[in-house]
């Protein structure tokens, strides 16, 4: 979409989301399951009076229970990848992790025709990215948490987990904290990588390495930090050649896999980001899945062409992000990544 | 003043639905992103 003269693509694939938390809305607390997500800035929950199947296998907002709710009635729409969400606006009592945010803005969607969220584990989606991102007018959750002075500092970090010895369904297995970073989730120093532009929260990259060797993103590039994308994901073009660089070849579906068998003969990828190599082993990008009998092992890249004003982005995802614990500063914007 | 919310892990909804056998014709009637047919033209029916 065109805004003020700028061209955003926001990114709305939930997929292959895989993290997910509980919040609470309205007064009684009404629960529900959202993906925190650093790649969009709405946050929206099915409607009880949402008519979407999808909408049956999932928690409704009731706002005729609650006594802190505020009818807005304005409309919104979100497009994503697979479908779109339709819905109103309201502003209610917000608690995630204990904290309480009063008059937060958010959007009660009733109709969602995707199948896509008839098999979604999650009833909805907190987003954590810049207000320009936004599609609901009003301030996104942190800034308001922010602007009513709920965090004594303007920073969240996350844990991500890989687990990858777990069973299908795995306990909890992340850390969303509010208002700081906790000092036993990482390892070692924190490395800061100042945002370029405040959408996403997007930084420099300075190139992709194959086994030691620059083959991607040469001359410098752009990525953004999204917990909401599972996978890392680049231009088609250096994604296709990287998925040829690992072995890995294309399946029915459009992902591609690769022989388990050669897992520990394929190349380290390293992500250079402000001069600061962040390397992934084979392990660590590929993810095994088990279906029926068999394991798979699927590449960890995904192709995703993201037109921004400048070079093409990248996206670092949980792949990326179960390697390196997150701090997303807004005080400095900035973003910190340590080994997790 | 820090305030913790733990995550869960859980299937993504393109495992559960291609353990459930659904994701080829849920592919089929959606198109999640560009992948697939940026990818059919880089790597064309037959490709080994």
């Amino acid at each position: 979409s065109l805004r003020l003269g700028r061209i955003s693509e926001r990114i709305y694939n939930f997929m292959d989301a895989q993290f997910y938390g509980e919040i609470s809305l309205g007064t009684p607390e009404q629960n529900f399951s959202v993906i925190f997500d650093t790649g969009s800035a709405d946050l929206w929950v099915p409607s009880s009076y949402c008519v979407s199947e999808a909408c049956a296998n999932h928690r409704c907002f009731k706002a005729f229970k609650s006594t802190s709710f505020i009818h807005d009635g304005r409309r919104f729409g979100i497009h994503y990848g697979s479908g779109h969400l339709l819905g109103t606006m309201a502003r209610d009592t917000l608690k995630i992790g204990g904290l309480t945010i009063p008059n937060q803005e958010f959007g009660e969607s009733v109709y969602e025709p995707s199948e896509a969220f008839l098999s979604a584990k999650f009833d909805g989606v907190l987003g954590l990215a810049y207000q320009s991102l936004a599609e609901i007018l009003g301030s996104p959750v942190f800034d308001n948490m922010i602007e009513q002075k709920i965090v004594d500092q303007p920073v969240f970090s996350f844990y991500l987990s890989r687990c990858i010895h777990a069973k299908l369904t795995i306990s909890p297995t992340g850390e969303l904290l509010l208002g700081g970073t906790n000092e036993a989730l990482y390892i070692g120093p924190i490395k800061w990588h100042p945002v370029t532009a405040k959408g996403y929260w997007q930084i420099r990259m300075d190139s992709v390495a194959v086994q030691g060797v620059s083959l991607f993103c040469p001359v410098g590039c752009e990525a953004i930090v999204d917990t909401g994308t599972s996978l890392i994901a680049g231009p088609t073009s250096d994604i296709v050649r990287l998925q040829q660089l690992i072995g890995a070849t294309p399946s029915h579906f459009g992902e591609f896999v690769v022989d388990c068998a050669r897992l520990s003969s394929l190349p380290q990828v390293t992500f250079v980001l402000n001069g600061t190599e962040y390397t992934l082993t084979s392990e660590q990008y590929i993810r095994k899945e088990r279906l029926g009998k068999n394991e798979i092992c699927f590449s960890g890249f995904q192709a995703v062409d993201i037109i921004s004003s400048k070079e093409p982005l990248w996206i670092l995802g949980d792949v990326f992000l179960t390697e390196y614990y997150s701090i997303f500063d807004k005080e400095h914007d900035q973003v910190g990544l340590a080994r997790a | 003043n820090l305030w913790s919310v733990p995550l869960r892990r859980t299937r993504s909804i393109r495992t559960r639905l291609r353990a459930d056998g659904l994701l080829n014709e849920f592919l089929k009637d959606h198109t999640p992103d560009m992948i697939s047919r940026r990818y059919a033209q880089c790597f064309p029916s037959g490709t080994p």
